[in-house]
Formats: structure tokens, C-alpha cells, sequence
């Protein structure tokens, strides 16, 4: 473990306490989408499935378990909470992330670095956490109004993964043959994908106006 | 997971 790595693990766990923040106790989950939510779900259920064959460490099972339940209960509260499920704009949300899971599913098939049912899953579960953030960006550049919670909880979800990215370059540099091409490329197009919102960001935190993203 | 794999991190 190192600093970059347990920054981006605590920026990422930030972001969903943020979320689920906002969800408990306003009661609402205006201008978050399901559809990236549901991703994130699906993200972590295929990425975690040796949560129980192989133990790593208490943190390591700690966190597993802390997304997994987050991911699900905020989807869950979304789909089924009597008062939080009116605030959601389903009619914005309309990204087809089917569109987003079949393409990894294939792409896995093809390119992973052992073809094993886990390796798999695991390497599908990288590729839909890249492009997991769209029905999000695309619902924010919908709805003009950002709150500011949920600007925060993208820019940290965006942060996570940018941090891990230092961890892999620390990592190469200390650990022989610590070389993993796909998790980092699926870890610098992810981060990619923020570069706009990042910009916009801190644009808006730079002349401390509300966040608008352009249509 | 062996020692540089990238399985340990979350």
C-alpha cells in the first residue's frame, strides 16, 4: 500500500458517503443518475467475486464490503425509497447503458490477461468502470442545475481513479515486473472522461459560481 | 494474490 493508493481509496469512499449523504438525508437524488449507479453496482459485484475466495486484508475486505453495500443501497434507494424515488428524473436519464455493458463483455472475451471465468469478470469490471460515468455526465450536462453535492461526488469519483494512476507509476518503479497494461489504459481513459467536468470544475470553484456544464 | 499483482488493490 502506498500514500497515492490509500489517497485514491480514501477520495473514492468520500465520494460515495457524499452520495449516500445526500440521498439519506435530503431525501433526494436529483440530478443523479440510476443508470451509473446501476453500472457502479455491476462494476463492483464482477470485480469483487473473490471477496471470498481470496482474503488480502482486512482493509481490503473492509472496503469491498463498504462498496458493495453503498453501491447497492444507492441503488436500491433510488429504485424503491417511497420519497427518494420521486426526486429521480428518469425522463433525463435515458443513457442506454446496455449500450456500455455488452462492448466491455466482448472486449473482455478478447482481451484479458488469463481466460478465466474470475480474470474475466474482473477485466469486464475495468472496462465498465471507465465508461460507468457517462449516464452521469450526460444527465449533468441535462439538467443545468448542479448541486453542489453531487458536483462533489463526481469530481471525487473522477479523483479516485487519477490517484490510482500515481499509485501504478509508484508501483513500477518499486515493484519488479509490476506491469499491467489494461488496468492502466482502462484507468487513464476513465480519468479522461473527467478532463471536461475537471475543468468546469474548477473553473466554477476558481470564480466561486454555481458549476454549469455547456449544452 | 502474488506479491506485484494488481488483484490487491481495490
Amino acid at each position: 500500500m502506498n500514500i497515492f493508493r490509500l489517497a485514491g481509496d480514501m477520495t473514492h469512499l468520500a465520494s460515495v458517503l457524499v452520495l449516500l449523504l445526500k440521498i439519506h438525508t435530503i431525501k433526494s437524488c436529483a440530478g443523479v443518475s440510476l443508470k451509473t449507479q446501476e453500472l457502479y453496482a455491476l462494476v463492483f459485484a464482477t470485480r469483487y467475486l473473490d471477496i471470498v475466495t481470496d482474503f488480502i486484508s482486512v482493509y481490503n475486505t473492509v472496503m469491498k464490503l463498504i462498496f458493495l453495500g453503498s453501491s447497492f443501497s444507492i441503488v436500491w434507494y433510488i429504485r424503491h425509497h417511497r420519497v427518494v424515488r420521486r426526486s429521480y428524473d428518469k425522463d433525463q436519464d435515458t443513457f442506454r447503458h446496455y449500450l456500455l455493458m455488452i462492448p466491455c463483455m466482448l472486449l473482455a472475451l478478447f482481451v484479458h490477461e488469463k481466460f478465466t471465468f474470475k480474470e474475466v469478470m474482473w477485466t469486464f469490471s475495468l472496462y465498465l468502470e471507465a465508461v460507468a460515468i457517462l449516464p452521469q455526465l450526460v444527465l449533468l450536462q441535462r439538467t443545468r442545475n448542479i448541486d453542489n453535492l453531487t458536483g462533489q461526488y463526481v469530481f471525487l469519483l473522477g479523483a479516485y481513479r487519477g490517484l490510482y494512476i500515481f499509485n501504478w507509476i509508484y508501483r513500477y518503479f518499486t515493484e519488479p515486473h509490476f506491469v499491467h497494461w489494461i488496468t492502466w489504459i482502462a484507468g487513464v481513459v476513465q480519468t479522461l472522461l473527467y478532463a471536461d467536468f475537471f475543468y468546469y470544475y474548477f473553473e466554477s470553484w476558481k470564480n466561486n459560481v454555481r458549476l454549469q456544464l455547456p449544452a | 494474490a502474488d506479491e506485484n499483482d494488481v488483484k490487491d488493490e481495490l
